[in-house]
C-alpha cells in the first residue's frame, strides 16, 4: 500500500542521514559534561548525580590520566544485590570508592558493562549500532588530546538524544504512518510484571537478571498502574532505606521526586511519527502499550525504536 | 494520537493512593527534593587574607606537592609560572611503551604549566585565579602538536589541568 | 579555572574548553 512504500522510502531516508551525520554534529554548540573521579566515593557520587538531574556520568582515573568507564544505574543496582547477599558488609558501602564497583560487580557475579566507545567524527549510524549493543544504551564519544594524546571524554550520546535528533531533523518521520502493532517491535511475550506489593528487592532482582530497564506494575485485572525503573532505585540509595527490603515497590516509589514527567503509553495502533513527535517534545523513556481498557498488552523501549529505524522489523 | 500519561504515575497520585490503599507500611518515606540548589560558580578560590600571607600559602603548597616555579620578576611578584610533573603521563607512557611514547611513536608530555595569578577584587577581598599554560617535555623536547588539519586544532583535555588544580586547591584547605 | 563552594566533603571545578567548533563546559568532581 502507499503507506508501506512511504514508510519505507522515509525509513531509507533517515537512514540516510544517519550515514552523512557525525556524533559531532548531535552535540549542541555549548554543553556542559559532568566527570567523576574514580576516587570519589559511591555515597557523594550519587549525591553530584541527583543533585545535577542526572543518572549516568563518565569516570576519570587520574592516576592514569584515561577514562574510567561510565557510572551508570547498573552500578547502583549492584551496590544494593551486593548488600543484600553481604547484609554484614552493609557499611562497606558508606566507604564505598567509584573504582572499587568493579569488585562488586565481580562479586555478585554481574555482566561487566562494557565501556566501547567511538570517536566523536564517527557516523551516527555507528553510534546507533554500538549503543543497541551495549548494555548501558549510551556511548561516550571518545577523543585525544592533539598535544599529549590523552583521551578526552567529550561527551556521551544516549538512545533518547539520537531518537530527539531524528525527531527534530528528519522531515521523513511525518511519513511514518504504520500502526507499531504491524511492525513486530512490541516486546509482548516477555514483559515481566510486578504488582504494587512485590518487595522491591524482587523488582531489582528482575531488573538485574532479564537486563531490562523497567519492570510495569499491574493491579490484579492486569491493568498499567505504575512502573519501577532503574534509575528509582538512585531515589532507595540517597535515602539509605535499601536495607530495608521488605519494603514494597509501593513504597519504594513513595520517594520519587515530584519532577518525575509520568509513564508514557500508548495503543497498538499509534504510528512511529507521533512517538517520535511525543520523544521531540518530552523526555519519554519508553512507551508501555496498552489496549482499550487499559490492561498491559507489551512494552516498546528507545532501543526497540532505534533498532527499527536502523535495520526495520 | 493515543499516546498518554499513566495519571496513576504521577508522583503525586501515587502517594494519595499508596495512603488510601492502606498499603503503606513503612510512612517515613519521604520523596527527593526536587529543587536542586543550582551550582554557584566563582572564578579560582577566594581569600581575604593579607596578600603576601595568600602567596606564601601558594608556594608551600605547590612546594608540598612536589611543583616547581619559575623565579618571579621584581615587577610582578602576583603571578607564579608553575611547572608539575604530570604523574598521569608516566602511567599512560608504562601503560602504552616504556619511553613514554605510544605506538604511533608520538611524545607524550609530562610536564604541565600553570599560571596562578593573585587579583585584588576589592579592598581585603582577593582572587587566586588559575591558568592552563600548556605542556612541556621533561626531555626538554619541544611539544609539537602532530599534523592535524585545523579543525581539529582544539581537541584539547581539561582533566589533567581540573585534577592538578582540586590537589593544589585541597592542599591549600588542608593547610589553612 | 571556575570553581564551586566545597559540599559534601567533595571539590567540584570546572573549565570551558573550546572542542572544535563547539563549547565544552568540562566539570570535575573530586574528593577533598
Amino acid at each position: 500500500s502507499s503507506v508501506d512504500v512511504e514508510q519505507e522510502l522515509a525509513l531509507n531516508a533517515i537512514r540516510q542521514v544517519l550515514k552523512s551525520k557525525t556524533s559531532y554534529d548531535v552535540l549542541p554548540v555549548s554543553f556542559r559534561l559532568i566527570v567523576l573521579d574514580t576516587s570519589l566515593l559511591v555515597k557523594k557520587a550519587l549525591n553530584v548525580l541527583l543533585q545535577n538531574s542526572i543518572v549516568s556520568a563518565p569516570l576519570w582515573d587520574a592516576t592514569t590520566s584515561r577514562f574510567a568507564g561510565l557510572l551508570t544505574s547498573d552500578d547502583f543496582i549492584n551496590v544494593i544485590q551486593y548488600c543484600f547477599s553481604n547484609p554484614d558488609k552493609f557499611d562497606l558501602v558508606e566507604k564505598l570508592q567509584l573504582n572499587r564497583l568493579r569488585d562488586i560487580e565481580r562479586a555478585i557475579g554481574a555482566k561487566p558493562l562494557e565501556t566501547t566507545s567511538i570517536h566523536p567524527s564517527s557516523s551516527l549510524y555507528e553510534a546507533c549500532t554500538v549503543m543497541l549493543r551495549s548494555k548501558s544504551r549510551r556511548v561516550p564519544l571518545i577523543d585525544k588530546d592533539e598535544e599529549t594524546h590523552r583521551e578526552i571524554v567529550v561527551s556521551v550520546l544516549t538512545q533518547y538524544r539520537l531518537l530527539k535528533f531524528i525527531a527534530l531533523n528528519c522531515r521523513e518521520t511525518h511519513f511514518l504512518k504504520k500502526p507499531i502493532s504491524e511492525l513486530n517491535i512490541i516486546s509482548n511475550s516477555t514483559v515481566r510484571s510486578c504488582s504494587m506489593t512485590t518487595p522491591v528487592i524482587d523488582v531489582i532482582q528482575l531488573l538485574s537478571e532479564g537486563n531490562i530497564s523497567s519492570v510495569p506494575i499491574v493491579n490484579e485485572n492486569g491493568v498499567l498502574v505504575n512502573v519501577y525503573e532503574a534509575v528509582d532505585v538512585l531515589g532507595l540509595i540517597k535515602g539509605g532505606i535499601y536495607n530495608d527490603l521488605s519494603l514494597s515497590v509501593g513504597e519504594a516509589l513513595m520517594r520519587r521526586s515530584d519532577d518525575f514527567e509520568g509513564v508514557y503509553t500508548c495503543t497498538e495502533n499509534e504510528k512511529l511519527s507521533t512517538l517520535l513527535d511525543t520523544i521531540r517534545k518530552s523526555s519519554v523513556h519508553r512507551f508501555f502499550v496498552v489496549n482499550e481498557s487499559g490492561q498491559l498488552v507489551g512494552v516498546l523501549s528507545l532501543g526497540d525504536l532505534l533498532r527499527y529505524i536502523l535495520v526495520g522489523s | 494520537s493515543g499516546v498518554a500519561i499513566l495519571p496513576t504515575s504521577l508522583p503525586q497520585l501515587h502517594r494519595a493512593n499508596m495512603l488510601s490503599s492502606g498499603l503503606l507500611q513503612n510512612s517515613n518515606i519521604h520523596p527527593l527534593v526536587s529543587k536542586k540548589s543550582k551550582t554557584k560558580w566563582h572564578f579560582g578560590i577566594r581569600s581575604r587574607s593579607y596578600p603576601l600571607d595568600v602567596m606564601g600559602e601558594i608556594y608551600i603548597a605547590l612546594k608540598n606537592l612536589g611543583a616547581e616555579w619559575a623565579k618571579p620578576s621584581e615587577e610582578d611578584l602576583w603571578t607564579i609560572r608553575v611547572r608539575w610533573k604530570y604523574s598521569g603521563s608516566n602511567q599512560i607512557a608504562n601503560n602504552e611503551a616504556n619511553n613514554s611514547q605510544n605506538q604511533n611513536n608520538e611524545k607524550i608530555p609530562d610536564l604541565l604549566k600553570i599560571v596562578i595569578q593573585l587579583f585584588q577584587i576589592e579592598t581585603n577581598n582577593y582572587l587566586v585565579d588559575f591558568k592552563f599554560d600548556g605542556w612541556e617535555d621533561s626531555s626538554g623536547a619541544p611539544v609539537t602538536p602532530s599534523d592535524i588539519t585545523s579543525d581539529e586544532i582544539s581537541a584539547f583535555s581539561a582533566y589533567p589541568f581540573l585534577h592538578l588544580t582540586t590537589r593544589l586547591i585541597m592542599e591549600l584547605a588542608v593547610n589553612s | 579555572l571556575a570553581t564551586s563552594s566545597i559540599k559534601h566533603n567533595t571539590l567540584c571545578v570546572a573549565s570551558i574548553v573550546r572542542y572544535k567548533r563547539k563549547y565544552v563546559t568540562q566539570i570535575l568532581y573530586a574528593p577533598l
